[in-house]
């Protein structure tokens, strides 16, 4: 799965996300990518998150528009990601990552699997990473 | 702090040896898109155009380089949604075409519905002169491999793909 979330200079959001699926899937297996609130979400007073990981999971639990809710509550991007997959976690036993961002353009990219591959692009830094804690940045 | 663009290549397991391949694949992803919204272009343009750019690298499970079905067919799905209007648009199981992420921007911009599927995707795709590609297109000798691999009884495919508890 691939994906992106981005606020332009009028401070309109979006977000994009698409996908193979599961590895196997069983044919006509649809999974969270195509389902709004789930593979992702947009809304310009809030934010917008964009989702991968164990599709059934991040349906049961509509990742995208959950970490939103806790925006709309006052958590910060990184902390309403966090929460959002740790509830996943513990609720239904799915992995998965996020990229967030609020209108602000405050940006996180979060993950409870090992890996999620990410970059950032903002005030001219380039950000990316791939294993947990890792943040590496370069000029673009 | 604006403007300002995130992209993933997914969470799961990333092979050692593509992790090169992975990591410059979301970092020119991150660019282009920036480069647009840089330039006076909507966040709209910007998240189509890093989702293109993944669709197209092969290394990712997205467009050409998706994971395969049982079957051994790529039936892919996507999604946009723009924050200003709450309009959406997506596609699911649709099959034979390079950009998926542009259909289901099609979807938001020329129907009111919010998701086509299979083969009435396709039939949009067709009507609106998005060209149809063969399914080997898409397929690489990546996914292939997984594809057999998982094939084999007793097989954890989810593991394989998200790995064990982070």
């Amino acid at each position: 799965t691939v994906g992106a979330v981005a606020v332009d200079s009028e401070g309109n959001i979006s977000c994009a996300t698409s996908t193979g699926g599961m590895l196997n899937k069983m044919e006509g297996r649809v999974g969270d990518t195509s389902c709004i609130g789930s593979g992702g979400y947009a809304d310009n007073n809030l934010g917008a998150v964009s989702t991968t990981g164990a599709g059934e999971a991040i349906m049961k639990v509509t990742l995208a528009r959950l970490i939103l809710f806790h925006m709309e509550r006052g958590q910060s991007v990184e902390a309403a990601s966090d929460l959002g997959l740790a509830y996943m976690k513990s609720r239904v036993g799915g992995l998965g990552g996020v990229v967030t961002v609020d209108p602000q353009g405050h940006w996180a990219a979060r993950f409870s699997s090992l890996q999620m591959v990410w970059a950032a692009a903002q005030k001219d830094t380039l950000h990316y990473g791939l294993y947990t804690g890792e943040h590496f940045t370069q000029s673009i | 702090m604006l403007p300002v663009v995130v992209v993933h290549g997914g969470a799961g397991i990333v092979p050692r040896e593509r992790s090169e391949k992975s990591t410059s694949g979301v970092c020119s992803a991150a660019r282009a898109a920036y480069a647009i919204l840089q330039g006076g272009g909507s966040s709209m343009d910007a998240v189509v155009e890093a989702v293109i750019q993944l669709e197209k690298n092969p290394t990712f499970n997205a467009g050409c380089g998706s994971v395969l079905n049982a079957k051994g067919d790529v039936e892919m799905d996507a999604l946009v949604m723009d924050g200003k209007t709450l309009s959406s648009g997506a596609v699911s199981a649709v099959r034979y075409i390079a950009n998926p992420i542009q259909l289901a921007r099609l979807v938001m911009e020329e129907t009111s519905h919010a998701c086509l599927t299979a083969e009435g995707a396709n039939q949009f795709a067709q009507a609106m002169g998005v060209p149809e590609i063969p399914q080997e297109s898409l397929i690489t000798e990546y996914s292939r491999m997984r594809w057999i691999k998982n094939l084999a009884p007793g097989a954890n495919p989810v593991e394989s793909q998200m790995g064990k508890m982070g």
